[in-house]
């Protein structure tokens, strides 16, 4: 198996400041495959929490329109998962 | 060949596994390998038992690398026992806590799953056992452990990253864990998992908003240990009851290791706060290891002094 690449992935971070809100969270992950960073799963996702998930490359327009379109702040922690998964081994060897 | 190991970049299991090797063969009065069990995928369950004096005492038993992709967790229990071994004799603390208590380190308690999240999915969670009719493998093996298993919703389906598994310590790695610690159960004093992200350092419960009866000394103990943890680089980490401090959870090891009879359990969820979250860079593995080690030492002179 070729190991999964993650080109153009992003990491949301969202913020809800109310219930209506955290139901639209909610609501995102029912419709679309999100890899929860924190919390660890949907339900956990409350009012006033810092919440981060992962989006594949497709999923992420509808996803950053609908956050933009329900007026819900979120920013873009990270673009291209796959730039930092390789980012990641940034220690020369010895 | 497994190549170099290095405690300033992440180490494959395969140089894990040759890493223990070496230190038991560097230091063999100081170090010891014990084989508690295998995976599903039959790779070895491997502990490092660090102290000087054999014999009844005290112990404290640290896991790292429940899930997988959490790499800087297996880093740390590197750095610890490196750091163990190479300060004893020139750091008195360190001196005094290796001849007077046993440490047990687990380096990788999820192995199939780290080797997988090397090979495979740098983004994998869970362990690798499969699932009876469905065709999603895998379980979280911090909500396996017998302590409120089935109280949490939403974590009896395979497909999540949070499956239960079918029953309590359903998982072979849960379970050579469980039994280690409960045949060592006398000893052990303390219990410290570490995770990663989000800069916290937590206690039990994480089951019920109920705090435990000791928890003033628990609350003691995480406030001076992350005070200590960031003295050297200002790392802000907060503490408290994983229920109120990160979010409810069920069959996590901590609440399991508690309610067992360890009453000082603590969970570190290590660097970083979302910049990188499970890929934090290997330039941040010494500092993160550095100031955590200030945490462990504080914990782990409490224990000596106080239980």
């Amino acid at each position: 198996l070729a190991p999964v690449r993650f080109d153009r992935e992003k990491v949301f971070r969202v913020r809800p400041q109310d219930d209506k809100q955290a139901n639209i969270v909610k609501d995102l992950a029912k419709s679309n495959e999100l890899d929860f960073w924190y919390p660890d799963a949907t339900h956990h996702v409350a009012t006033n929490m810092t919440v981060d998930f992962r989006a594949s490359e497709k999923e992420s327009q509808s996803i950053q329109s609908a956050l933009e379109q329900s007026n819900v702040h979120f920013e873009i922690l990270i673009h291209d998962l796959q730039e930092e998964v390789e980012k990641q081994f940034d220690v020369e060897d010895d | 060949a497994p190549g170099r190991h290095s405690y300033a970049k992440y180490n494959d299991w395969g140089k894990i596994v040759a890493w223990t090797e070496k230190m038991v063969k560097k230091c063999p009065e100081m170090v010891s390998r014990i084989q508690i069990g295998s995976t599903v995928e039959n790779n070895p369950l491997y502990i490092l038992k660090v102290g000087k004096r054999a014999g009844r005492q005290k112990a404290i038993f640290m896991d790292c690398g429940i899930h997988a992709r959490e790499w800087v967790s297996p880093a740390f229990c590197q750095w610890f026992v490196y750091q163990a071994t190479k300060s004893y004799g020139k750091n008195k603390i360190m001196t005094k806590l290796l001849d007077q208590m046993n440490f047990y380190i687990l380096p990788v308690f999820n192995v199939d799953g780290y080797i997988w999240s090397w090979t495979q999915n740098r983004m994998w969670r869970k362990n690798r056992s499969r699932n009876r009719n469905s065709t999603c493998i895998g379980t979280d093996l911090n909500r396996n452990f017998d302590v409120s298993w089935s109280s949490s919703p939403n974590t009896n389906n395979p497909c999540l990253e949070t499956y239960r598994g079918p029953a309590p310590e359903s998982e072979k790695e849960t379970r050579a864990v469980t039994a280690f610690i409960r045949s060592h159960l006398k000893s052990i004093r303390a219990y410290i998992t570490f995770h990663s992200y989000s800069q916290m350092l937590l206690y039990p419960y994480g089951y019920t908003p109920r705090l435990p009866p000791n928890h003033e000394d628990l609350a003691k103990v995480g406030r001076i240990a992350t005070e200590a943890l960031s003295t050297r680089y200002e790392t802000r980490y907060v503490y408290g009851p994983i229920a109120s401090t990160i979010y409810p959870t069920s069959g996590s090891s901590l609440d399991w290791a508690y309610d067992l009879g360890i009453k000082h359990t603590f969970a570190f969820e290590l660097r970083d706060k979302g910049k990188f979250g499970f890929l934090l860079p290997e330039s941040r593995i010494k500092p993160t290891c550095r100031e955590t080690m200030l945490a462990v030492k504080f914990i782990a002179k409490y224990i000596l002094k106080h239980t």
